[in-house]
């Protein structure tokens, strides 16, 4: 597998949780779902469940005339109706002494997720990612199944007859977007935004990683002299000693007439 | 192009946070709000290469030289923004998200934040009931030029100063609004364009949140000040 990063944005398709008869591990090794399969529709990644339904038409799109009156929200049907099963595949073979990571960039609100088998909990909050090492449990035909089961907000709350802004303000418990349980300008969202609300990818490595760098840049002498500092921390995945070498290049653009022979 | 390799030995199975020495630029391009210049950037990459494997991991991101600085004047008690020494008057727009069904896109955001700069805004308002946006959004405020102000997720209507009041100590769970807080820092923070982040919305975060959040955002005492004075210009030149 070629070091960086994989997006997963493509083949996934979702079900209703209480549809699904197989649990997590028995949908990722001995009953994978097919696309074609009722309750199993193709599913927007990254997207909510609600933006699922609405391409799947299941639905009326939310945003025209009052259409939104006639989705049923999460404090008539309960959260369980809008907990979802997403489901994947994807193709990975590492070379010796390489590692992945499994990466969520934002889940809303906390997940499962199942890979061949394996199970991993995804803690809760709107606004964080989710790194999982799966080297170990990747299958070696290289074909692997994910499955991940989303659930709403703790506090979805209740829209109240008069609306409002933040509706019954109970949204405002959890770490989540507070629109929407609706606000003056917005009509409240059914299913809170519920989903794999953002990029899923693969981030394949060998034995020592890149995470998060910090680029902070100084200027003294009205800015005639700047410094860039750059700090990164660096993992070492291997059971061995890692000597590197850290590399930084700093370049611009070529701009104008300007060209590189 | 500026290069600069290190080495370094890794023990194994553990993670080790290492600040390489910093790079001299004379008269870097610098990088400018929408309206008061160019939005110079440049292509940052860092590469690890372990030794009897090669290359192991690399990261690349655009950067921008500026110096974005603001405070509260006494006269007026409005917030007044300098970016790299010079001040500018701030032409902002709310913005709460692209599509309340989150089907979010690069297209989508290029289009929504062109359009903003093109009616010749200079900051982008991220509103506290939204989103902490997306390094896609954040890339294309790069580009084109537009300050960011990022709330986090308070808001007086669910925090504390609705009718009824509710929530007046916030979300349940401090320490997960503060562990999303640092996560969402360190996603979102190497973006030229992102200028303030912002406790909520027309609400101070309960105590707690707010002073660890101040405490997080301040910056390291060894970014402030100048490198040794045998780094004068006169030497470098």
């Amino acid at each position: 597998a070629a070091v960086g990063k994989k997006v997963l944005d493509a083949g996934w398709f979702a079900a209703r949780s209480t549809e699904v008869d197989f649990t997590g591990v028995e949908l990722t090794t001995t009953h994978p779902p097919h696309s074609d399969q009722a309750p199993w529709l193709k599913a927007v990644v990254p997207g909510t469940v609600l933006a699922t339904l609405v391409k799947n038409k299941l639905v009326p799109d939310p945003f025209y005339g009052l259409e939104n009156e006639s989705i049923l929200d999460i404090a008539d049907s309960g959260r369980e109706y809008y907990t979802f099963w997403f489901f994947t595949t994807f193709e990975c073979k590492l070379s010796t002494n390489q590692h992945v990571d499994l990466n969520f960039r934002a889940i809303n609100y906390s997940a499962e997720v199942y890979l061949n088998g394996h199970k991993e909990v995804l803690p809760k909050g709107m606004f964080r990612r989710h790194s999982i090492d799966i080297t170990h449990i990747l299958n070696p035909d290289g074909e692997n199944l994910l499955a991940v089961l989303v659930y709403p907000p703790d506090h979805p709350g209740r829209i109240p007859p008069e609306g409002g802004q933040g509706g019954d303000h109970e949204i405002g418990k959890d770490v989540a977007a507070q629109y929407v349980e609706g606000w003056d300008w917005m009509a409240p969202i059914r299913d809170r935004n519920t989903g794999i609300w953002d990029e899923v990818s693969l981030s394949i490595t060998g034995p020592v990683k890149i995470v998060d760098p910090h680029l902070v840049s100084s200027f003294f002498d009205n800015y005639k002299r700047a410094y860039l500092n750059t700090t990164v921390e660096l993992v070492n995945k291997s059971d061995s000693v890692a000597e590197c070498s850290l590399t930084i290049q700093v370049g611009t653009e070529l701009e104008g007439d300007v060209y590189l022979v | 192009v500026h290069l600069q390799t290190q080495q370094l030995s890794i023990p194994a199975g553990s993670s080790v946070q290492y600040t390489l020495p910093e790079l001299f630029f004379y008269k870097p391009n610098l990088w400018w709000p929408n309206g008061m210049g160019k939005q110079s950037l440049y292509d940052v990459e860092i590469t690890v290469n372990v030794e009897n494997h090669g290359e192991s991991d690399s990261w690349s991101q655009h950067f921008g030289f500026r110096k974005i600085e603001s405070y509260i004047d006494s006269n007026t008690g409005g917030r007044l923004f300098k970016v790299n020494g010079k001040p500018i008057f701030i032409r902002g727009g709310n913005w709460i998200l692209s599509d309340g069904l989150l089907r979010l896109s690069k297209k989508r955001y290029e289009t929504d934040i062109k359009f903003h700069a093109d009616m010749n805004f200079n900051m982008m308002r991220c509103w506290g009931g939204g989103l902490a946006e997306r390094p896609d959004f954040y890339h294309y405020c790069d580009i084109y030029g537009l300050l960011v102000w990022q709330e986090f997720w308070i808001t007086g209507d669910c925090d504390g100063r609705g009718d009824p009041v509710s929530n007046p100590n916030g979300p349940l769970d401090h320490d997960l609004f503060l562990l999303c807080a640092r996560d969402t820092v360190k996603l979102l923070r190497n973006h030229p364009s992102l200028a303030l982040w912002v406790g909520g919305n027309e609400q101070v975060p309960p105590e707690d949140i707010n002073t660890a959040l101040k405490k997080d955002l301040q910056l390291h005492p060894y970014f402030e000040t100048s490198m040794d004075c045998e780094h004068s210009l006169k030497d470098i030149c």
